[in-house]
């Protein structure tokens, strides 16, 4: 007979942790630290305070120059704004646990990254994790935790409160986990310096195991505005999102329903849709029945109502094109750029934007193949290039010979992707799917900056000719 | 002043779900299928049952042929070993819940399958799902269940016990769900198809849409042996899997507790490992401290203790080189096929089986490249070839011309790999993770294979060269 079990989140995470991206101590020790300057970014951001993050990361034990796993310590420590102490056990101890789970453009997206870089710690160690954070008032909190995987729930083996006398807010994250810095550190430098082009306002400090100090500086102090959450798009509704907003609604007729729960629905647009289904105006939405709420979800598909308008693109904050030309001249430093932020778009009611760029010569190396740069969110992609949608669209979707592109030249393309949900393949948040829409918009986008510097380079070429005679 | 919460593991898998594979309606009808498919072979296999499989998918309303969603009822039955009754609901209606967290080879391994079908069902239709099942005693029991997404708990709506005069034993489960059988045809019939192939001991019968029968008939009535579950090797080891061993264990020393837990751990090695590792024999495993636990997952690295036997392959349950050949034959007709299941290996302590298998000619067509077809654990892998280590050693790691094989040949390639944990990328299970020792065995299965084709083709070459004299 079958022995039937339950597992929590936190053992389901623990047993695939190689979905999240923690398969090895090289691949992990990456992903601990990019996940927690991630979480920095975000906590920054969100406030628009300037993003000063300091990364330290030591040898503990066992040779850093020996084969396979040696012990680090990393911490993480920024200026962003902070964790209130009720939460910090849960924000750092229960995996499904966060405060992203809400519709606006932000780097983290399913409560796991944080807990999976100490969960490895944990695991790899024996170690507990020591979190040190203030929201800038009279007190700092200090806690040592570790997380109960079988249970899913932190457990707070120390607390501490220290007075907060500069009004410090911030956040400090310590702990050891195994990790290979000699096999990682490539790809680490790789993402800080990425990660510099796309947050050009970001200032972060690496000091590595080998005493080695790396400061990635800011370009500006120039913050953008935050991204404001938003309600759903008709678009990406099916019945459970529609059953939540009923039974959680202060709405007392389908009118106001409709234009207080989705995005963009003015009266006009209620009034048309509702006709559309057949479903009177003033009908409590808690009296809905199963066929009318089929019947809903079913007419809120684009092909079946016109009516909606397309989402506006206040819950995205991208780079704009001013800030993303800046940042690939100060990490490529090329000859020539052309960039373009594309028009706001969506899928499945998601609203996106793409933004592209593409940069010439100067001290961009020459390749087999054009170089590709994707982010998504602001977040650099480093992993498993050939299995996303911009190195498809690359590939297989450009006529780069119409362009008289050839792929020998010192050319490079970035492609910077804004959602309020990238669509991930992975919880590792490495590549992305390759969703019609968005696909359509990097093809587009790519066109369009090729063709301008396709434009440079026969004007060049005709210039040379010229001095030539 | 951010609002945090936390979401179950249903919660997170139905916003990502298209991390499980279920992006849109014609992606989700081939999942569902598939998930249930799969459930019902390994509800055969376990207990050595002739795997009996029917499944019915039928229109419900919406044009089938109409642009965008129809909606589908699909039904599976299977005469395997039926679900207690007791399970049935959490089986069904929570994720994370399943009888598959064990170390055996299995199809099933996150406890998260059948429950996203049955919850893309129930988001898109707000249907409920009907289980019926029988363990083969005197009673059939049928529930009609939902999900409870927000806490992850099955909603049992109705309950009715049968009497099993016939003392049936096997599965049913009856749901709706949106889909998009004129787009998801061709995958699903591939499914079926190449299911068949690598399992010649199960029939199959699909009845479509369009009233049409397929029947996918058994090739063999000879079922292989069920594997049997195995302890954790100690090259897959870290403190918490030591951790859960000391607080689960009778064992009074480190000597027992060593033999009774690990995989392939007799005397002699456990009392080689303990010198090694420098702990008594005869100390109690609940008396270690912090210090020896991560000294002794330290030790457990193949790069640090040589004296562990490597993994034995009673957990897994191969093809073998008959059924292998059986089953491309019967589904490719080719003119000429060589198979060879490798020696079993290990990776991070668990063990895998590559089998390997090349067709040529008959009625395998040419295309403008080599065809792979993908399996493991007996599931066919049809989408992100692109990204699957098996495409990868295909073409960056065998040197075809070597073989004289031009990729304009009519050859397909077959890569089953077998596990006790298949390192899927994604929890969707449809493509996998290039871990160097899999990706060893694959390249140097496929050499053999080739080089053994290449034979075949000279010498069939030269033959025609004699007659031509
Ligand atoms: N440095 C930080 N400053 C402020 N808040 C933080 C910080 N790190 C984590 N948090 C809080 O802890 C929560 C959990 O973080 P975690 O990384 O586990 O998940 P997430 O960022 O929400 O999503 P993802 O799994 O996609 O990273 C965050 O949502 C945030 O509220
Ligand atoms: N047709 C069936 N016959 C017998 N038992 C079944 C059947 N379908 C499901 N089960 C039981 O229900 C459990 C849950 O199935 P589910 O598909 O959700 O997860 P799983 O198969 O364990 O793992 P995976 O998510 O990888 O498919 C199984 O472990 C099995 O015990
Ligand atoms: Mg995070
Ligand atoms: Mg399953």
């Amino acid at each position: 007979a079958e022995r039937f079990s339950e597992i929590s989140a936190a053992d389901f995470f623990y047993r695939n942790r190689d979905l999240a991206g923690f398969n090895n101590p090289t691949r992990a020790l990456y992903a601990a630290l990019r996940e927690l300057v991630e979480n920095s970014l975000d906590a920054c951001e969100l406030y628009k305070i300037p993003p000063k993050i300091y990364v330290r990361l030591s040898s503990e034990g066992g040779s850093d120059e020996a084969d396979g796993g040696a012990i680090y310590r990393l911490r993480v420590a920024d200026n962003g704004s902070g964790v209130p102490p009720e939460y910090v056990p849960s924000a750092f101890g229960q995996i499904l646990f966060g405060s992203k789970y809400r519709l606006r453009q932000v780097r983290g997206t399913f409560g796991l990254g944080g807990k999976m870089a100490i969960l490895y710690g944990q695991i790899t160690t024996h170690g507990s994790a020591r979190i040190i954070s203030s929201v800038g008032d009279g007190s700092i909190h200090e806690f040592e935790i570790r997380i109960d995987i079988q249970r899913n729930k932190p457990e707070v083996l120390k607390r501490k409160i220290h007075e907060n006398r500069d009004k410090w807010r911030g956040t400090i994250i310590d702990f050891s986990l195994e990790g290979d810095y000699t096999k990682a550190m490539s790809k680490i430098l790789e993402y800080l310096r990425q990660t510099g082009m796309v947050n050009p306002y970001a200032e972060i400090t690496l000091v590595d195991p080998r005493g080695r100090l790396y400061l990635f500086e800011s370009a500006t102090n120039k913050m953008p505005e935050p991204p404001s959450e938003t309600e759903p798009h008709p678009y990406g509704c099916d019945v459970e999102t529609i059953q939540r907003m009923i039974s959680s609604t202060q709405c007392t007729t389908m009118l106001s329903f409709m234009m207080e729960h989705f995005h963009r629905v003015g009266k006009k647009t209620a009034e048309s849709f509702l006709e559309h289904v057949g479903i009177e105006e003033d009908k409590s939405p808690k009296r809905l029945n199963s066929n009318d709420l089929v019947r809903i979800v079913q007419m809120m598909k684009p092909e079946n109502f016109k009516g909606f308008l397309p989402p506006d693109p206040s819950c995205l904050s991208p780079l704009g094109e001013e800030l993303l030309e800046t940042g690939i001249r100060k990490e490529l430093h090329p000859e020539f750029v052309v960039v373009e932020q594309r028009n706001p778009s969506a899928y499945s009611g998601y609203p996106f934007i793409v933004e592209v760029g593409i940069a010439y010569g100067g001290e961009i190396p020459a390749g087999s193949s054009l170089a590709l740069y994707r982010f998504a969110n602001k977040i650099p992609l480093l992993y498993d290039e050939a299995s996303d949608v911009s190195r498809k669209v690359m590939n297989t979707e450009i006529n780069w010979g119409y362009y008289k592109i050839s792929q020998d030249l010192p050319i490079a393309v970035i492609i910077h992707i804004c959602s309020t949900k990238v669509p991930y393949k992975t919880v590792g948040k490495e590549f992305i799917a390759d969703r019609p829409e968005i696909e359509r918009e990097i093809k587009n986008g790519i066109n369009s900056v090729a063709r301008q510097l396709s434009h440079h380079l026969s004007k060049k070429i005709s210039i040379e000719h010229e001095k030539e005679r």
